[in-house]
């Protein structure tokens, strides 16, 4: 019998040969059946595009450009297929949002471009690609993550955008807060909202359960950062777009009630080490809003200070705040047309545009930025739970 | 160490176009 000889870690060069006619199987059970809650939980974060390289790695080790070219395209279009059909999981645009960019720096790290090798280890620079320069299929990849990104960002705005209003501006967690006269029973506690309504920790909690899949799935730090700050530009939006659309949202109290949402909103960003990615810039006009339901609007002095606090919010949405503004009780009075007069005076050199809400479907341009990899290839195993046992470690 | 050879740019289709090589059955296309 041979005797099967466990070959050392060293042997291996990381790659994997496949048979030109495994191709369809290799995509299939890698990409189209795999399930990002099924056995794709316990691999190590971008395992998939790991393999895939080193299938890419081995058909460039072979010269074989039609292998090479019909890999990618397969990949390529499996990837698009996935996502045409299971687009509206979060999960499973999530996962292969974070494979496509692993994939895509995977093809720049080991390209041989000296740009990319600047953090590669020697071994990892003698596995560079022998033969082809790829460089236009990363350009391909490049335009297939943003679709993937773009995909990303609708997902989570379905998911968002019920709980928004709801949690943001109805819901009030501060008691009391609202001048209502608690009624006999003590008002319901904060948490505890009435049923199918949201509350900010329905936020709270939905923003976290974002952040742990991508992170499970090894998205790129960067990459997060954007997808967070976009999702905290969809929460401010919304709800600043209702605030100034609703009399009954603005109040003193209401103002009261945002700045606590919002600065548990920042609470949250600072817990995930999340402060400098510009999410809580993106909060900013809602933030002056809130502020302007509180101040004094009755001196001219209360009007300069408005007109410069309110460097973020147009002409047209601070007036409408002004309008709108209710007061909380008979012993207030509403802003006078006066006030309202004085401040669209100050403010008539503004260069602005004179729209009132803000686009909810924005999305900010998104940028892959190169995030090399310390892993070995000639380490990778291949679990047995995803089918691949034609691939052969080379 | 002899410079290593110039690796061959391979052109790439566009998405649109690679659509157009799908590989298998669209099952779910019309």
């Amino acid at each position: 019998h041979p005797v099967n000889i466990p070959r050392r870690e060293k042997d291996f060069q990381g790659m994997l040969e496949y048979k030109k006619e495994d191709e369809l199987k290799l995509v299939k059970n890698l990409i189209l059946e795999l399930k990002p809650r099924g056995v794709a939980v316990n691999l190590i974060p971008g395992l998939p595009a790991y393999i895939l390289f080193m299938c890419l790695r081995h058909a460039d080790y072979l010269n074989d450009d039609q292998k090479v070219r019909s890999l990618l395209t397969s990949v390529i279009n499996s990837i698009k297929k996935i996502l045409k059909k299971r687009g509206d999981d979060f999960e499973t645009v999530s996962f292969w949002l974070a494979n496509t960019c692993r994939f895509l720096h995977c093809l720049k790290q080991y390209s041989g471009d000296e740009q990319f090798m600047k953090y590669n280890t020697p071994k990892q620079n003698d596995h560079c690609l022998s033969n082809f320069d790829l460089a236009e299929y990363r350009q391909v990849l490049s335009d297939l993550a943003i679709q993937i990104y773009q995909q990303l960002i609708k997902c989570m705005e379905n998911i968002l955008q019920p709980m928004i209003v709801s949690g943001m501006l109805e819901h009030e967690t501060i008691q009391g807060v609202s001048g209502v006269k608690p009624t006999g029973l003590r008002k319901r506690t904060s948490s505890i909202a009435d049923e199918g309504t949201y509350t900010l920790d329905s936020i709270l909690r939905q923003l976290s359960s974002f952040h742990a899949t991508m992170c499970q799935h090894g998205t790129d730090p960067e990459l997060i950062k954007q997808v967070v700050k976009q999702q905290f530009y969809i929460i401010g939006a919304v709800t600043l777009n209702n605030l100034l659309l609703r009399k009954d949202m603005c109040s003193w109290s209401k103002g009261m009630q945002i700045r606590y949402n919002v600065s548990q909103l920042e609470e949250w960003l600072r817990d995930k080490n999340l402060m400098v990615c510009g999410a809580k810039e993106t909060l900013e006009p809602l933030i002056q809003a809130a502020q302007l339901l509180q101040v004094k609007k009755k001196t001219d002095e209360d009007a300069e200070a408005i007109c410069s606090m309110c460097n973020t919010l147009t002409t047209a949405q601070i007036v409408k705040v002004l309008n709108l503004y209710t007061p909380v009780n008979a012993f207030e009075e509403r802003v006078s047309v006066t006030f309202i007069r004085t401040i669209q005076n100050r403010l008539r050199d503004r260069k602005e545009s004179p729209q009132l809400l803000l686009d909810t479907k924005t999305i900010y341009p998104v940028t892959f930025p190169f995030s090399p990899s310390s892993l070995a290839l000639e380490t990778i195993q291949i679990p047995s739970s995803l089918s691949l046992g034609f691939l052969t470690r080379v | 160490r002899p410079l290593p050879r110039p690796r061959i740019l391979l052109k790439a289709p566009t998405l649109a176009e690679m659509e157009e090589m799908n590989l298998f059955e669209d099952e779910d296309s019309p």
